[in-house]
């Protein structure tokens, strides 16, 4: 998995 | 975002204001189990590092203040402000049970062995275990009152609608997180047997009796 896959969920 | 990422972080904004009101307003924080308080921050504090790294939206940067903010003003005003009011005796969960495999667990299973990835993964198994001291505090005291069982059930919503997001998502663009779906149904499972007695007893009793 592409880990700087940005989190845009809380 | 669609509408059930919408309406779960809505319902978990307002469990988490709920609370925070109710021991303000009743400057009491009886039956409130100030260890979950402590998890649910530290689970904030190391999911939620990217503020100082990443910068997402006005939206995403805002609740993330808001949900650090409320999480350490509910632990000072447990454990400082109103300590009178603690209920220590009953808030017994031995929450060193639940953080150390957790944070083991985070090391073994995680998508990527960076500091800011193992530290999300600890936040999202420990997320779904940390209500686990207030559902024992519960069951020990026997009762709740009616305002922390509304507390629960939107801190209990939140999740199930996120897992309905992820549904959504999967479905129309693909995206899955095997991590936090896991651990979002564990969650949400935990929640059920409230959930049960919530809708079949919670109406028209001052107090929400568990049997124990």
């Amino acid at each position: 998995d592409d880990p700087s896959l940005e989190k845009d969920e809380l | 975002m669609n509408i059930f990422r919408l309406t779960g972080d809505l319902s978990h904004l307002a469990a988490i204001i709920i609370l925070l009101l109710k021991i303000w307003k009743t400057r009491s924080c009886a039956g409130i189990s100030g260890k979950s308080q402590i998890l649910f921050a530290l689970v904030f504090t190391s999911r939620y590092l990217d503020l100082l790294t990443s910068f997402i939206s006005l939206y995403n940067t805002t609740m993330k203040v808001i949900y650090i903010g409320c999480a350490y003003a509910t632990v000072y005003l447990i454990y400082a402000k109103f300590k009178a009011t603690y209920d220590g005796n009953h808030d017994t969960f031995r929450v060193e049970f639940l953080v150390v495999p957790v944070g083991g667990l985070a090391f073994l299973v995680n998508h990527d062995f960076s500091p800011l990835e193992i530290l999300w993964t600890f936040s999202i198994y420990l997320e779904s275990v940390a209500i686990l001291p207030q559902l024992f505090m519960i069951s020990k005291t026997g009762e709740a009152e009616t305002i922390t069982t509304h507390y629960l059930f939107f801190l209990g919503l939140y999740r199930a609608l996120y897992l309905i997001n992820w549904i959504w998502r999967f479905y129309f663009e693909g995206f899955f997180d095997m991590i936090a779906i896991v651990a979002g149904v564990v969650q949400t499972i935990l929640y059920c047997d409230f959930f049960y007695l919530y809708v079949t007893k919670g109406e028209g009793r001052s107090q929400l009796s568990i049997p124990t």
